[in-house]
């Protein structure tokens, strides 16, 4: 079973279509293994990514350097899982 | 023991046997509304359901409802469940779902890929796609709302079978999607066509992969508004609707598009709920409340379908 220990979810806020630009080429870097879950298209809209833990320090200075706005939407995924399956379990039950 | 459609926890989710086996009590708890079609089977052979809500007469005018593509979003069955429940519990009781059910028939799919929703129970709770096999790739799955013959492999899809909106070899490759076409051109009376998705808060109609307006742009949109006002009046949640190019981003191959160029003139996706902004790991303890809001909407969708047959 896959798990997300450690990974989060950011929101981000673009300010400008020059930073949906950025946002659209952090996209493409196929080895950070983002997961969109709401895609850079214009910036009346959040951005939502799941970042594995592993491209977390990347991806923060990608997004600070290039004076981004985010925050954590969810500070550690497996923890939220974790939760909705015990959830389930005792609904079962 | 046999349980009933009372005592299931809606406030909870649930796994495809646990759904699959409500379906049946639902349809034995209300046998003269409520029956089962299997449509057909997915990738990986289990079967795909459709509950039927009728009250006689012969293929008439209908109402196509779909949660679940995408197996991971899983507030939409969850909703998709409480909604069945509802449209069984109401008939007879509310005067306007009577009239919709007097003269039309409704359809429902409650897990619409029940590879993905299961995949997403047992091995990796972020999947979405279906779990095809691609040739000449190590990587597995489409996006089913990606592969639907709508300008098919157009702006907003993928050719990377590695991607979350890989489109597929050719439209309707996958056998989820495959089955419902089938299904709705062979029924030749489907008048509208939901589909329901999470988590952005929207309802769009079509296009989404041109900004050409649709000939029915005018009314699409007045009935969009009438049903966001609806969902908005309970709980306040704040949607934004309008066409899904001009609302989300472009966006080809999808159930709405599809729908609507195969002459389905009511055809829409919805985006349900982001509150509390945990994406679509929303919390369980909104199912109920993001049913109900979503049920104000469907309504009014559904009221607008029965008020101006084509």
């Amino acid at each position: 079973q896959k798990l997300f220990i450690g990974d989060q979810v950011l929101r981000i806020t673009a300010e400008s279509h020059e930073q949906i630009a950025l946002l659209q080429e952090l996209q493409g870097l196929e080895h950070l293994e983002l997961d969109f879950w709401r895609e850079p298209v214009r910036p009346s809209l959040s951005v939502d990514v799941r970042v594995p833990f592993a491209s977390l320090q990347p991806v923060r200075v990608f997004l600070q350097s290039h004076g981004i706005q985010y925050d954590v939407m969810i500070d550690n995924l497996q923890v939220l899982l974790d939760s909705e399956m015990e959830e389930m379990n005792h609904s079962r039950q | 023991r046999q349980r009933n459609t009372d005592s299931f926890d809606y406030s909870s989710y649930h796994t495809l046997e646990e759904i699959y086996s409500w379906m049946d009590s639902l349809i034995a708890e209300f046998p003269d509304l409520v029956s089962k079609l299997t449509i057909g089977s997915s990738y990986e052979k289990r079967p795909i359901h459709v509950l039927k809500f009728s009250t006689g007469g012969t293929n008439r005018p209908a109402i196509w409802l779909d949660t679940g593509i995408h197996a991971r979003e899983w507030i939409t069955p969850a909703t998709g469940m409480w909604t069945a429940k509802k449209i069984a519990q109401e008939y007879g009781q509310d005067p306007s779902l009577t009239a919709i059910l007097n003269k039309m028939d409704i359809f429902f799919e409650i897990v619409t890929n029940p590879d993905g929703y299961t995949f997403t129970h047992t091995t990796n709770r972020m999947w979405r796609k279906t779990r095809s096999i691609s040739s000449g790739s190590s990587c597995i799955g489409v996006d089913p709302n990606r592969n639907w013959d709508a300008n098919f492999g157009g702006p907003g899809t993928s050719s990377n079978p590695c991607d979350d909106t890989y489109k597929g070899p050719f439209a309707h490759s996958e056998s989820e999607v495959k089955s419902i076409v089938d299904f709705i051109l062979r029924h030749k009376n489907v008048k509208a066509m939901v589909t329901i998705h999470s988590y952005s808060q929207m309802l769009m109609y079509p296009y989404g992969y041109t900004s050409t307006p649709t000939p029915d742009a005018d009314e699409l949109y007045a009935v969009a508004k009438s049903a966001v006002d609806a969902l908005g009046s309970l709980h306040g949640t704040k949607y934004t609707f309008g066409s899904m190019i001009s609302t989300i981003y472009p966006a080809s191959g999808t159930t709405a598009d599809w729908g609507y160029s195969n002459g389905i003139k009511y055809s829409f996706t919805f985006e349900l709920r982001d509150t509390g902004r945990y994406g679509f790991l929303l919390p369980a303890d909104q199912i109920i409340p993001t049913a109900e809001e979503t049920w104000l909407a469907l309504m009014k969708i559904m009221e607008h379908v029965r008020d101006h047959p084509y």
